[in-house]
């Protein structure tokens, strides 16, 4: 009924259908909801895109705010998707050679929750710093890593 | 991890 189970990037959750909050311009939409270790969350959805953005802020505007401007960085890395892919497979050959850290992903237009929950999965909570070669293998399973391998090429200098 | 019934409850209080 009311609530609805989902998985989705590396988070499981319930959400609400009888909590629905609509944004002043009518393009987004949030379900409160809540993650199977307890966290609540908003579950923001935005006119175009299927998948829901997950905000951590109690005020739903705040999370469409949160999700909108996410969405924005998203597009524009995205249209540099083939640079990324690129450094990626440099770094997988070896032919580039630097660090990821955990500010790169906070700095990524990623949410926070999905990166916490997706290092969990892997075993790596808590990690601060992983070698990009590492992290563009792993790209190779979750590409939206790539999110992640640019904003540490632009903190490195090798994109800009 | 709660489990679905709790998440069912915990949102229900969460309801304006």
């Amino acid at each position: 009924g009311d609530f609805i189970p989902l998985r989705s990037d590396w988070i499981s959750l319930f959400y609400d259908t009888g909590h629905k909050v609509t944004s002043d311009d009518g393009s987004q939409y949030a379900f409160r909801a809540i993650t199977t270790r307890g966290e609540y969350l908003w579950l923001v959805f935005s006119a175009g895109k299927t998948r829901g953005y997950h905000a951590e802020t109690t005020c739903p505007h705040s999370a469409f705010a949160e999700a909108r401007e996410a969405l924005t960085y998203r597009r524009a890395v995205k249209s540099r998707w083939d640079d990324v892919r690129a450094v990626a497979r440099a770094l997988r050959r070896g032919k580039l050679r630097f660090d990821v850290l955990i500010e790169d992903a906070m700095e990524s237009p990623l949410c926070a929750m999905g990166t916490r929950h997706f290092l969990r999965s892997f075993g790596l909570s808590g990690i601060k710093r992983i070698s990009g070669f590492k992290l563009a293998w792993m790209m190779l399973i979750e590409p939206q890593l790539g999110f992640v391998i640019y904003q540490a090429a632009l903190r490195e200098g090798v994109l800009s | 991890v709660i489990t679905k019934l709790a998440a069912y409850e915990l949102l229900a209080q969460e309801r304006p």
